[in-house]
């Protein structure tokens, strides 16, 4: 197939009261078979309207808040898809399984592949040092199910965030699966900032599409879910179905279907505690469409142009943990460069209209944050929460003023360069902007 | 131009081979 329709479901989760002491296996399943209701209704609407797939979010049939032995009741034995079942032909094959005989009844009687985030259990022998105190490896893990209810691919987490419930694998796994629609690739949340299994199933293994569930609580300027996933995927020039928890307390929202040359249909609600289901046609092989990006070269166009003036008040802040080095756009429009160590940032700009906000460019390289574990190189033009310029780099929401041009670009010395443009009240711009294959990141016309 | 004001314009980098050794994720949940 050329072409096929994906979904993907924002789920408001029911989440379990908290518990000290682990619930009975019975509360735990009446607990997932209440998310999974909610989850059914989606995937039959979805089914309804022609979708041939559909990512469903991470941690949806219990929530995120566990120890390892409050988490124990909601966990099964999932099998490597290598055993060829179909749990809702053959549900006691495998011991107590009640859970992934469901969701691949949902996926046999709708006609729809259907991943669902579960967790998974597997003994080990506890003279193993690696082996946990309760004798079992527990595992945030993706289960995809095809349309006739087999499993297909399990994928278990390797880059874990605050989940003491859970152990990630000794390796990344790097699971795909074939479609006549398709290679797919799979992999959670937290692991979209990393190598592995990431980069990897693109670079590598060439998929065409990743399913991407998440529980991503968004965090501005730059890392909130829709900006980060839907720039992920222009960056690497794959197909990306985003499917995040709804949870407005945690600031938990924000799923999309996006495609390498821009966003197709996305949802961000911070107002209303409703879930919301999104369909889009894509390309099943997106390297073979015509509109497919070309390769960037991210940092050709920054070293070879004379630097702009660099201004004399430039000044460094703070964007959470990271020291940043700004500088202000002062005029109405302007060519600007500000460095950071090595990397250099430069900027071309015209604003339609100079309204009473301050606009800074920003550079940043280096390893972020408390957890120093990832380098990040980062080129920046934000509004200011206040015209004091002390509070550039805080999350800012909505903003007044318009550019008629822009043109960003850095001196990288990476390859893997995500373009990221959010708009006031946290919109994507989809077809509003390109990248050039110099590496500047430009508004179209 | 672009339809509506903008809050950020980013090029965010992902140097991988810059990351710091304990980076990989099963060795410790990240707090």
């Amino acid at each position: 197939l050329d072409t096929f329709i994906a979904a993907v479901y924002e789920h408001p989760v029911l989440r379990p009261k908290a518990t000290e002491t682990p619930v009975s296996r019975d509360d735990a399943l009446l607990h997932m078979n209440k998310n999974i209701d909610i989850l059914e209704r989606a995937i039959q609407q979805a089914a309804a309207q022609g979708a041939q797939i559909i990512v469903t979010p991470e941690d949806a049939l219990y929530g995120w808040k566990f120890t390892r032995e409050t988490i124990f009741p909601y966990l099964e034995d999932i099998q490597d898809p290598r055993v060829a079942w179909i749990p809702c032909q053959d549900p006691h094959r495998f011991g107590d399984t009640p859970v992934q005989a469901r969701l691949s009844c949902l996926a046999k009687n709708n006609s729809i592949y259907v991943l669902a985030n579960i967790g998974d259990k597997k003994p080990c022998n506890s003279h193993k040092s690696t082996c946990p105190p309760n004798g079992y490896y527990q595992y945030n893990t993706n289960v995809v199910y095809d349309a006739k209810g087999q499993l297909v691919a399990r994928y278990h987490k390797y880059n874990l965030y605050s989940e003491p419930q859970f152990d990630a694998p000794e390796n990344p796994e790097l699971v795909t699966f074939n479609t006549a629609f398709g290679k797919f690739g799979i992999f959670t949340c937290f692991d979209i900032l990393f190598h592995d299994p990431a980069v990897t199933l693109v670079k590598d293994l060439q998929v065409d599409t990743i399913l991407f569930p998440t529980a991503w609580i968004n965090v501005l300027p730059l890392l909130t879910a829709i900006e980060f996933h839907s720039a992920w995927a222009m960056g690497m020039r794959v197909n990306l179905l985003a499917a995040n928890i709804h949870h407005v307390q945690q600031n938990m929202t924000g799923s999309g279907i996006y495609a390498p040359d821009s966003p197709k249909i996305f949802h961000y609600d911070m107002k209303t505690s409703e879930g919301k289901l999104l369909l889009w046609e894509l390309n099943s092989h997106p390297r073979n469409s015509p509109d497919y990006p070309a390769a960037v070269d991210w940092s050709a166009y920054a070293t070879t142009i004379k630097p702009f003036p660099v201004q004399k008040n430039t000044f460094s802040g703070f964007m959470s943990r990271d020291e940043f080095n700004f500088t202000e756009l002062f005029e109405n429009a302007g060519n600007l460069s500000v460095c950071h160590k090595d990397l250099c940032c430069h900027l071309s700009y015209r604003m339609l209209r100079k309204g009473n906000e301050v606009y800074v460019l920003g550079a940043f390289t280096g390893l972020h944050g408390r957890r120093r574990r990832e380098y990040w190189q980062v080129c920046t033009m934000l509004k200011c929460k206040t015209t004091n310029v002390t509070t550039c780099g805080q999350p800012v929401e909505t903003a007044l003023t318009r550019f008629d041009v822009f043109s960003l670009s850095g001196t990288f010395r990476t390859k893997y360069v995500f373009p990221e443009v959010l708009l006031t009240k946290v919109k994507l711009s989809p077809g509003k902007f390109e990248v050039l294959k110099d590496g500047r990141l430009v508004n179209k016309n | 131009g672009l339809s509506e004001p903008i809050l950020t314009v980013s090029l965010f980098g992902r140097w991988y081979t810059k990351d710091s050794p304990s980076s990989s994720g099963g060795i410790r949940n990240l707090e």
